[in-house]
């Protein structure tokens, strides 16, 4: 489950946008 | 430049292009307990990015299969309640077949943001959250 959450974490994080 | 905050106003993509908007609309969605629906939206950008580049097919799929599990496959989620149930069927058919198209969650995230443009958003702008920050 931690791999799962993690890899879901990543996945949203690399869709944020950049810091202006 | 017109501040930010003022941005944020204009449209629900000029705060989710934000880091500080999406901080604060989070933070907002959070206390309404629908953060998820957030999170899934950009679970959905995120996810089209991966599928977007070479490789990582195993890594494609099991990210598939942990967005369908934490926010699609409990019809009594935040997020499943606000998608229609052919679009729940189509991507439950695409993770069972391990068919992972790069646009199986378009049209959820299409639903979704349809649903925070017309609730959460404008609540939001309205939110002490928001009116305080401004």
């Amino acid at each position: 489950i931690d791999s799962e959450d993690d890899l879901l974490q990543e996945c949203i994080s690399s869709a944020m946008p950049k810091k202006k | 430049p017109t501040p930010p905050y003022v941005k944020w106003a204009e449209s629900l993509h000029s705060l989710l292009d934000d880091q500080e908007g999406i901080h604060l609309f989070r933070m907002f969605l959070r206390q309404e307990a629908c953060g998820d629906v957030l999170d899934f939206w950009f679970a959905c950008s995120g996810f089209r990015k991966l599928e977007a580049a070479e490789g990582n097919e195993e890594k494609k799929v099991k990210l598939a299969k942990a967005i369908y599990k934490k926010y699609i496959l409990d019809n009594s989620g935040i997020v499943s309640r606000q998608i229609k149930p052919a679009t729940k069927s189509f991507i439950r058919d695409c993770v069972a077949k391990l068919h992972v198209d790069p646009a199986m969650f378009d049209q959820a995230q299409t639903e979704i943001q349809a649903a925070m443009e017309e609730n959460t958003y404008p609540v939001f702008l309205k939110s002490d959250i928001y009116l305080e920050y401004t």
